[in-house]
């Protein structure tokens, strides 16, 4: 959900955000 | 005649940039299945398309984002929207067939720099699109002395207590491996995301109807790993899935993929590089309240396998 992927996503770059973003079943 | 040549040359290896609507993933896959049957490839941005190609209509916020993305493929070009699998090879064939033609190409490339006004406010409006050019050039520490054009960090905010801009960036909704009508709004310092929102576009996701028959659940998790794979710079696991995704989309059976299946799981698994890079990437609280509780993107890769195997085993 949006409030997860936020939570995810800080202190990342982009293409790992983008990875995590694909691992889920969205 | 020497046109018409060099347009059929041209147009054996088209590049296509493929944006699924939400809610139109299977027919997302049976382009891709057609790109294979063509020998043509998926684009991975606009720059690199010759066509745009459309799965599902889209909703009305989704289709401004088309308009400037088709706004940055270069000439020649050409557009189709497919809502079923049946019309992709019409489809496909006809923007070949316009790709070809340079008389309309020309046309089209001339009523491209009149909307603009001009060719050079043409090309201006195609570089406002990108955020990251301005914020980048602009702002960044202009009472500082700026050797060589490189701006010195001032005092500051980012976790290395440097003063970095911070760029608006969004990810999606039109990114190869992206899921369908997803925004990420991300707040940038450097290469560091400081904040995200995610949001979606029109309908949302889930507005496909899901059939639980196994041959469905095979073709969506090998569909789901091969996009994570291909992200992760495993091209050659990414293709070994998706072939055993489309196998599953042309037998109709999911039986058949098990025994390609188990060989990949068993290869993914002995996957040393793979499993570095993944490990403790993006993982969800063990507290979390859903059934990814626990687990890093490498959990959720062999997840999205093993759930694979047991369909395709009828379990």
């Amino acid at each position: 959900d949006a409030a997860l992927l936020a939570d995810l996503a800080a202190g990342l770059e982009l293409g790992t955000v983008r990875l995590i973003v694909a691992s889920f079943d969205l | 005649g020497l046109k018409n040549i060099l347009g059929r040359l041209a147009t054996t290896r088209c590049h296509v940039l493929i944006v699924e609507t939400p809610g139109h993933a299977s027919v997302r896959m049976a382009v891709e299945q057609d790109l294979v049957e063509r020998g043509w490839v998926p684009a991975l941005s606009p720059a690199d398309a010759d066509i745009l190609c459309l799965c599902g209509e889209p909703a009305a916020d989704l289709a401004g984002v088309l308009d400037r993305i088709w706004d940055e493929l270069p000439s020649p070009r050409a557009r189709t929207t497919v809502v079923a699998a049946a019309d992709i090879d019409g489809a496909l064939t006809a923007c070949a067939r316009e790709l070809a033609d340079p008389e309309r190409q020309a046309s089209q490339a001339g009523a491209r720099n009149n909307d603009a006004g001009s060719p050079d406010s043409g090309d201006h409006g195609q570089m406002d699109d990108g955020d990251m050019d301005h914020g980048s050039m602009d702002h960044g520490g202009m009472d500082m002395p700026m050797p060589d054009g490189i701006a010195l960090a001032g005092q500051g905010s980012d976790r290395d207590g440097l003063d970095l801009d911070e760029l608006q960036v969004p990810l999606g909704p039109v990114l190869p491996a992206w899921p369908a009508g997803l925004v990420l709004r991300c707040t940038l310092q450097g290469d560091v995301v400081m904040s995200a929102q995610a949001e979606w576009l029109s309908t949302g996701p889930g507005a496909e109807a899901t059939v639980a028959d196994s041959r469905a659940v095979v073709v969506h998790q090998t569909d789901l790993a091969s996009r994570l794979l291909r992200l992760a710079g495993s091209t050659d696991a990414a293709g070994r899935m998706e072939r055993i995704r489309n196998q599953a989309l042309a037998s109709g059976s999911a039986a058949a993929s098990h025994g390609p299946l188990t060989a990949e799981l068993s290869r993914l698994k002995r996957s040393f590089l793979l499993r570095r890079s993944l490990r403790g990437v993006g993982r969800v609280g063990t507290d979390a309240p859903r059934p990814e509780a626990g687990t890093d993107v490498w959990d959720r890769l062999l997840g999205m396998v093993e759930a694979a195997v047991s369909a395709a085993a009828g379990v």
